[in-house]
């Protein structure tokens, strides 16, 4: 599976509807201080399962929407949608024969929270499982936050050994 | 089952070891069992860079540690590579000379895993195939917009 | 007594702006008592970048954290230089544009106060009056080094 | 008081003897990764009275003290000190008549460890009633350590409001 696109709309500083596609590898994301960019990188960790506020940088979850800026108004709500490219069918059952695999969530104002995998509604466990066994799952390695790369060798003896056998 | 940790832990160090000398330019660097139960005990990282004496992971340098992190995140990779993998700003501690190593092998391990990097550094920059630029032409709003490699790359190039 | 302290706080607090604003262009910063009894009530701190409509510090990105930062150790700092003052990488989160920024700043408070910077970002090593090179020429063991300035500058300089 | 010289031997990767001369302003300080940088303000740290090893990223006090390399034996104790220009008569009585200030720190695997200012024993209290009231007491507003900037806006209401008492 490969990552091909990436769209936000109302998530955190994208208020706008936003896509960015993933054509080359590796890809590198610039810009100045306070753009958006580790907010893209929330937003994947918020579509695959993240359920901490904390972890996104936030006091409650409603915090991921969009509050806009001082000339717009607030988002009523966040969604974002990754999509995979699934031609070389490694996706588990039962997705291994789709081309294309999006995965969606959305959450708005009014507390509504939805997952969405290929438009069909799902559960975090759905999404979980689409990514079992891999570094995007509880222990993450995969993904590796701003600020953070220094502690990982400070991690405690049993989180090292979560890690390991996430990825064995 | 404990024989199929162990080979994972085989695994995992022979990378890691590989990693690191590739980073460090030698030196040695392991993760061992600790003591207790072999079926649940923690694993403990020990990373000696070439030449020193330190005794704990504690006494590294803002830099080693990092470098020492991607060669353990590497080696993982290497052992079961997710469908992608995220890196923001890792190179901020690193000097000039570990940024080129380290995007050595990036590059390397680019032919089998996808990256996502976020970075200000411009030496990390010369080793995207894609650039993404995020901005706000709007104050508080962020929009993608086209990069331009020659304006970045020159000497006055803001990131 | 709560009438000096008071006063050292709109001090500060005059400093923080001045030095947000040069540092992000705008926007508001400011130190303020928290709840309970003035005489030994905390500080909050509340900063908002120019555009931003962000509620809580904890949604600043991590170049603004330390922006905000370093406009309040200059703060505190103007109000009572203490002898040196000394900066650890501190530019490692900074854009470049930012680093010009802080870098023109610095220039500006030198004039009062003895800085020692460590870096690794060429743009910040313009700024300085003497520069001192660190080295191992034999593993494990530091020793000072000149700098040959030009070949630092230089696009391939490691530092 | 302007800080005029470091003196180094035996503390940490400072092995050898070392001096350096602090010239001119603002003074940058380069070198690879992991070749002595941060030791430098440690052993700044040191000799003004940091009594914490966590602060200086050891375990022991004695971890200050150079345990050598793979081809050189570990020091026997570790020395460092700094020299101030008084040139200007600010420093508090009873030196303000000095017009260089030297301040000494050692410390020796058996655990003996002495302050100096002038070459004459002192105490580590009056190490710090020289910097009484800048920012080099306690809550040392004026040494940020690798890694630290971004924590400092972090910091509970309780010590932001320390930081400024030191300051007042
Ligand atoms: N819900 C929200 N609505 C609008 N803006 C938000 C929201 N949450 C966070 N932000 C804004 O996003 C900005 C931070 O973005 P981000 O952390 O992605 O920056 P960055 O590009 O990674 O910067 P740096 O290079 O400094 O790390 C902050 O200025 C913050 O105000
Ligand atoms: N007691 C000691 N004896 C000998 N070497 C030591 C001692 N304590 C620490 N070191 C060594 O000092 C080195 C770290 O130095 P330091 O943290 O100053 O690096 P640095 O120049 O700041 O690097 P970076 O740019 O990565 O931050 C480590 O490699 C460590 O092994
Ligand atoms: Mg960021
Ligand atoms: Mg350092």
């Amino acid at each position: 599976m490969r990552l091909s696109a990436i769209h936000l709309h109302g998530f955190k500083s994208f208020r706008n509807a936003t896509r960015i596609d993933v054509q080359r590898n590796p890809l590198v994301i610039v810009g100045p201080n306070g753009c958006g960019k580790s907010n893209i990188i929330d937003a994947i960790r918020w579509v695959l399962g993240e359920s901490s506020a904390r972890q996104l940088r936030g006091g409650a979850m409603a915090d991921v929407i969009s509050n806009g800026s001082t000339s717009r108004g607030a988002a009523q709500q966040a969604v974002v949608e990754l999509l995979f490219d699934n031609s070389t069918g490694k996706a588990p059952a039962p997705w291994t024969a789709s081309a294309e695999i999006r995965v969606q969530r959305r959450l708005s104002r009014d507390g509504d929270s939805q997952y969405r995998i290929n438009d069909a509604r799902c559960r975090r466990r759905d999404v979980g499982d689409l990514f079992l066994g891999t570094g995007l799952g509880a222990s993450s390695y995969a993904i590796i936050e701003q600020g953070t790369i220094g502690r990982i060798i400070e991690s405690r003896p049993e989180d090292l050994r979560a890690m390991l056998e996430e990825a064995g | 089952t404990l024989e199929r940790f162990q080979r994972t832990l085989e695994q995992v160090n022979r990378g890691l070891q590989k990693y690191f000398v590739e980073l460090f330019g030698g030196g040695v660097a392991a993760l061992a069992a600790g003591a207790g139960d072999p079926l649940d005990a923690g694993l403990v990282l020990r990373a000696q860079p070439p030449g020193k004496r330190n005794s704990t992971l504690q006494q590294l340098s803002g830099g080693e540690k990092a470098l020492t992190a991607i060669a353990l995140v590497f080696a993982i990779f290497a052992l079961n590579p997710a469908p992608f993998c995220i890196l923001d700003e890792v190179d901020a501690p690193l000097d000039d000379a570990n940024i080129e190593r380290f995007c050595r092998l990036l590059r390397e391990l680019a032919k089998e895993t996808q990256f996502l990097l976020i970075s200000h550094r411009q030496l990390t920059l010369q080793v995207a195939e894609q650039l993404v630029g995020v901005t706000m032409i709007e104050p508080g709003i962020s929009s993608i917009v086209p990069v331009d490699v020659a304006a970045l790359l020159a000497e006055d190039g803001v990131t």
